[in-house]
């Protein structure tokens, strides 16, 4: 008996002791909830421009992928869902955080202008704003190259599986998306895409897709299950990139093989600026990093805060010193030179992210918009096109 | 353009901006491989001379300037840190700025950080107000002699997406301005 009743004891106590660790569990959560405010993670997060492919990422993750593999995954993926914004024939810039070194490090795959470029070009830039049809703008495609370089360094899990959650995708009976539905019936781009070669893609005889259309887009499905099996060099030094070529050459465009196997991702140091209790790390030029640093760079220096905006004239002239600034911002952007391209041109960064240009700019702010002529901004009349 | 955040379980992070410049870019299909060519060589367009009219032209090998800045920002006192990017051409840098501000100098939430509207300038030193922005700061403005715009902007096309880590809590949000939604666990 005295066996059973002992038996008995230890039940009881374990049940108690499993309660209460339910109990503090839940309190512990709770409260961490609570102090977290609604909608926050606890663990890790992805945010790319669409559900499906925030959810490809996190799934990345949650395979204990890297942050690199996941953004990678998600990237794949908005190819196929914003095909306007993002694609195989376009550029990336990565920039990527180590937690467990500190060190932060910017890849750099834009593409770049092939060897044999129409050195007469620039001659066409008026003519052929806004949109930039044509094959003469064509660039050497650097996107795959960079998902590889930043995968080399960063890379946790094969690089095949990457690319497996977004050819599922188009394999099992992909249908147009919204956001592409509404550029496709845009008045403004409908009739460039009409007498492109894009029309074979997107148009359903006389009319462009609509949401929910049934869109497979084998060939790509076809490209991405190449890429994952044999990797980026399938198209930079292999068939794909011989295929891509043919085709684009039919349309006259001069882009060579040689021009993709000697395309080369870089990878360079971030800008690091100090911004207040945080260190801003940005791409640098080429990219657009050094603008954005100049920006709150100047801005800093009057110390807005949630007080000083509170009220509308406190709105009104922060919203006045930001016009300002981007104006002298505005006027600073044609110098966002390549340095590998032109080592002579000054490189600007150290001008940017520095204490004198900010503090000058600050001082020629004054109190109205429309006291000061253009030249003073460096700004110019002639209009150039919207640089992505 | 389209930007992606990621926060990984270990605080590291990548922000990543990828680009076919202007909406489905040269507009050239290579059927074969179903790749849409991006016409980034347009803004080689953008870089001038200061002082001078002539733009050079270009040099094999060159990547032409760009507005693309997927940033970090690491606070390592406070363990906190904003992964963010955006889209949109040149309203790029304006919507990231504002973003930046919104979330650390004005204390908005991400969301709010995100979604609040914005301003930019253009080539020629006019303002251009995002549909929604605030009418009397408008108006406050117009009155300090900021010149708006004549020609309204057809279309808005910035979207920014941002993680932000403080301490143990992880807020995600992607621009509802392009119909996003981001993931997290």
């Amino acid at each position: 008996m005295a066996w059973g009743q002992r038996a008995t004891v230890c039940l009881v106590l374990l049940g108690v002791g499993l309660g209460l660790t339910i109990i503090v569990l839940a309190v512990v959560l709770s409260h961490h909830q609570a102090s977290c405010g609604p909608g926050a993670f606890t663990r890790a997060a992805v945010a790319a421009d669409s559900k499906i492919c925030s959810d490809i990422g996190r799934a990345i993750l949650q395979q204990q992928g890297s942050p690199v593999d996941a953004a990678i995954a998600a990237l794949i993926c908005t190819g196929v869902v914003n095909p306007q914004s993002m694609g195989l024939g376009g550029g990336v810039v990565f920039t990527i955080y180590n937690a467990s070194t500190g060190k932060v490090e910017v890849i750099n795959a834009r593409e770049t202008v092939p060897a044999s470029c129409d050195q007469d070009l620039l001659n066409q830039c008026r003519n052929s704003l806004p949109l930039g049809t044509g094959t003469q703008w064509i660039g050497v495609p650097g996107e795959l190259r960079g998902y590889a370089e930043a995968h080399r360094r960063h890379g946790r899990l094969p690089w095949a599986q990457l690319f497996r959650p977004t050819i599922a995708l188009l394999r099992e009976g992909f249908h147009v998306p919204s956001v592409l539905s509404q550029f496709l019936n845009n008045s403004i781009l409908w009739r460039s895409l009409n007498s492109s070669t894009l029309r074979q893609l997107f148009f359903n005889g006389t009319e462009t897709l609509r949401t929910q259309d049934p869109f497979p887009w084998p060939a790509l499905a076809n490209t991405l299950e190449t890429v994952a099996t044999e990797g980026a060099e399938a198209l930079y030094t292999g068939r794909l990139g011989r295929m891509l070529v043919e085709d684009i050459a039919k349309q006259g465009s001069q882009l060579t093989v040689q021009d993709l196997a000697a395309f080369q991702p870089e990878v360079v140091e971030p800008l690091e600026m100090p911004l207040g209790n945080y260190t801003l790390y940005s791409p640098p030029p080429p990219a657009g990093g050094a603008i954005l640093s100049l920006i709150l760079n100047v801005l800093k220096g009057f110390n807005f805060s949630a007080e000083t905006v509170a009220r509308l004239e406190g709105k009104v002239n922060m919203y006045h010193h930001l016009v300002e600034t981007l104006k002298f911002a505005v006027g600073q952007r044609g110098r966002l030179w390549d340095p590998s391209s032109y080592p002579g041109i000054q490189n600007i960064s150290q001008d940017f992210l520095g204490e004198d240009l900010a503090q000058r700019i600050r001082q020629q702010i004054d109190g109205r918009g429309d006291h000061h002529r253009l030249s003073r901004y460096n700004l110019s009349r002639v209009r150039g096109n919207k640089m992505g | 353009t389209s930007h992606v955040s990621v926060l990984g379980e270990d605080g590291s992070a990548v922000a990543a901006t990828s680009t076919i410049n202007t909406p489905f870019g040269a507009m050239v299909y290579s059927p074969q491989t179903g790749i849409l060519l991006n016409n980034e060589l347009l803004d080689l367009c953008r870089r001038n001379v200061p002082g001078s009219n002539v733009i050079p032209p270009p040099v094999p090998g060159e990547r032409p300037p760009s507005s693309m800045v997927p940033s970090i920002l690491v606070n390592k006192g406070q363990g906190s840190k904003l992964v963010i990017g955006g889209a949109g051409g040149e309203l790029i840098i304006s919507a990231v700025a504002q973003t930046i501000m919104n979330k650390l100098w004005f204390g908005f939430d991400l969301t709010e950080a995100i979604a609040a509207p914005i301003l930019h300038v253009n080539n020629e030193g006019h303002v251009e107000y995002e549909p929604n922005f605030n009418q009397e700061v408008r108006k406050g403005l117009q009155d300090r002699g900021q010149s708006q715009s004549q020609s309204q902007r057809p279309v808005f096309l910035n979207a920014v997406q941002a993680v932000f880590q403080e301490g143990p809590c992880i807020y995600a949000v992607s621009d509802l301005r392009k119909a996003g939604k981001a993931s997290g666990y």
